[in-house]
């Protein structure tokens, strides 16, 4: 799992949201119920708790759009971008979108609750039989009222269970007309319209008036599509016309020919060739719960997942029987720790500890215990005093040692005393580390052991004081032998480090000597802003340095470049 | 067996135009979703070719990383998704 950069996250557990609008393709009721239980999916494993507005500014704000809809971020029509979500945080950040030239249903073909008849709102069953002829949609056969029904069972005929289908003669939703169903014709600046249209707004959505005259009441709701109606195209809210005829050819059911992509369409009027309108068919359509609890992930602080089974994959794929995976559960708890007991009501963090650091790479480096002064400093003589680290523009290695900073260079070291902003050197490396080669690439010391570990080409070696294990060949640790050098090492929590190579890195268990699972991963994916072929990281005060060449990129612990400047100057006091 | 009707492409009013060669399409994926061309919060522009722009993504989708646009990477990338970059900036 991934977090986003910069710890971001909700600081309370009660967390608000707000439906703005809906899509014409589910009942409200049924939209209503697919984000509550998107939003359980997470109150389930986490202390979180969501409680729905229904005025006001929530820090969820939802809400469906097409094409341009009023972010940076357009969508782009049926399938490919389904919706997207904005990260915790002020305004539209935590909000979500659903592109509402999708066919929302819940994954498997037309979710369509019935109102009326006899049987008490249950959902259509598809297929059903109707007088010896089986339907997959709603229909208005058996009707002078033009109303579309369907059996709520597989017979009707047998069992003469039946409801009617979501119709704008049933009623609308949202407006301002309290559901009202439409009423033909209506007039609307000047002009009489006997269905739903677009006219008159930008956003594609079909209306009516529900009296007979708009221009006079200014009474209007959306219309409802019917499980027959046509998605995107040109015909919105259209249903298929059967037969119908396309290149002189003609057809009885929905098809892909003319296209290159495979999608179904249909005409919905008698002739494609002279009337041009069109429309793709009703297909599965996507689950509005399963994107809904993709989305209101990432609303809550979680980036896309590498894992394909998890629910923050990026990619959309339907599943019957939903349960969180076990990487977002990991993944949301970072966040927002575990379920605590039957009524979450979690010890408010007090003001001295630190949220958790957001990703498992990191705590922040501020919780590291900072290096104790060396109460007995080895004090070895420098050699010739002339070789000034301010004349050269680029090290070997940095890294802190016994919480000074050292400068490694051909077989010498400078040190700079945490006390003093002074640099001592140059020091022999021999010296004081007889094992060790005249190159090193980096080196850092294992907070909790004080042991120091030094990296040269393949190999490794480890001091305790003045022992020392080594050489060892790094592939040891579980590094790839594809490894040219070790260039870097950033101490990260208890026991844990990073180590840099080209525009990777991998976690180190120090304890356990081994590579963690789930690496290497890109560093500039992780480390936003940074070169991603810097030639040392080490960390010092808190702070992660990223060196090439001459200069150095400092990040702070949540995780932001906030300075770029010269080693020479900054570091070295030059 | 019949030789396959050769079917016509029709150019339908009101449809979002999608056709769009596969490297078009590629390119617009991979910038779209933070794989290419990210420009950072620091000025940083870091500058990666598309081969391993391709890898990245092969490796976020848990596909062959080949860096090349091979066909399962191209089926990949029409398939409907978040709209979320999966490189955050």
């Amino acid at each position: 799992y991934k977090t986003f950069d910069g710890d971001l996250k909700w600081d309370h557990n009660n967390v608000t949201y707000r439906i703005l609008n809906y899509s014409p393709d589910m009942a409200s009721f049924l939209i209503d119920d697919a984000f509550a239980r998107a939003f359980k999916v997470w109150s389930d494993v986490t202390p979180l708790t969501f409680t729905r507005l229904f005025d006001g500014t929530a820090d969820i704000m939802i809400s469906f759009g097409k094409t341009d809809h009023g972010d940076p971020y357009p969508f782009d029509g049926k399938d490919g971008l389904l919706a997207h979500a904005y990260p915790p945080g002020e305004g539209m950040q935590g909000d979500a979108h659903f592109d509402d030239d999708e066919y929302w249903s819940l994954g498997k073909g037309p979710a369509v609750k019935t109102l009326y008849g006899n049987a008490d709102g249950a959902m259509c069953h598809f297929p059903f039989t109707f007088e010896g002829k089986s339907y997959t949609t709603c229909t208005t056969d058996g009707r002078s009222d033009d109303l579309p029904w369907c059996a709520t069972t597989a017979d009707y005929s047998r069992d003469k269970k039946y409801g009617f289908c979501p119709s704008e003669l049933l009623y609308t939703f949202g407006g301002n007309a309290n559901g009202a169903e439409c009423v033909f014709p209506f007039v609307f600046l000047g002009n009489e319209y006997d269905s739903c249209t677009t006219e008159g707004r930008s956003d594609g959505y079909r209306w009516c008036a529900t009296t007979d005259n708009f221009d006079k009441d200014k009474k209007y709701g959306f219309c409802p599509s019917r499980d027959t109606t046509v998605i995107g195209g040109n015909s919105e809210g259209e249903s298929c016309h059967f037969p119908f005829v396309f290149l002189g050819k003609e057809y009885d059911s929905c098809t892909s020919e003319g296209r290159g992509d495979g999608k179904l369409w249909c005409s919905t009027t008698d002739n494609y060739d002279e009337d041009k309108k069109w429309g793709f068919c009703p297909d599965q359509g996507y689950s509005l719960f399963l994107v809904a609890a993709h989305e209101f992930g990432h609303a809550l602080g979680l980036d896309h997942s590498n894992i394909r089974e998890a629910l923050m994959f990026p990619m959309y794929s339907y599943v019957e029987d939903f349960s969180l995976h076990r990487d977002d559960i990991e993944g949301i708890q970072y966040l927002y720790g575990p379920k605590t007991g039957p009524d979450p009501t979690p010890p408010q963090p007090d003001s001295t500890t630190t949220a958790p650091y957001p990703d498992p790479d990191e705590t922040d480096p501020t919780d590291e215990p900072e290096p104790t002064e060396p109460t007995t400093t080895t004090t070895t003589r420098p050699v010739d005093p002339t070789k000034d680290a301010c004349k050269l523009t680029k090290f070997d290695t940095i890294t802190v040692i016994e919480g000074g900073l050292h400068f490694f260079k051909d077989g010498h070291y400078w040190k700079m005393s945490s006390r003093s902003d002074k640099v001592n050197g140059p020091f022999s490396i021999s010296e004081r580390w007889p094992a060790l080669p005249a190159v090193i690439d980096s080196a850092f010391e294992d907070l909790l052991t004080k042991k120091l570990y030094f990296f040269s080409g393949t190999r490794f070696w480890v001091y305790t004081g003045k022992s020392v294990l080594g050489p060892r060949s790094i592939e040891k640790l579980g590094l790839p032998n594809s490894i040219q050098k070790v260039e870097g090492a950033l101490q990260r929590g208890k026991g844990k480090v990073l180590l840099f190579s080209g525009e990777e890195y991998w976690r180190l268990d120090v304890k356990a000597q081994k590579i963690d699972n789930g690496y290497p991963r890109y560093t500039d994916v992780v480390f936003g802003g940074v070169p991603n072929d810097a030639h040392d990281v080490f960390l010092y005060k808190g702070h992660i340095y990223f060196c090439r060449d001459r200069f150095y990129w400092r990040m702070n612990s949540r995780r932001q470049v906030d300075r770029v400047g010269y080693v020479k100057y900054d570091l070295l006091r030059c | 067996w019949s030789r396959p009707l050769k079917s016509t492409t029709v150019t339908f009013s009101g449809d979002i135009i999608k056709n769009m060669t596969d490297t078009e399409l590629a390119e617009t994926y991979l910038k779209k979703f933070g794989y290419l061309n990210t420009v950072h919060r620091s000025g940083f522009q870091s500058m990666v070719s598309t081969s391993k722009a391709l890898k990245r993504m092969q490796r976020q989708m848990g596909l062959e990383e080949t860096g090349e646009l091979d066909k399962s990477t191209l089926e990949a990338m029409k398939q409907p998704r978040c709209g979320v970059p999966d490189v955050a900036n």
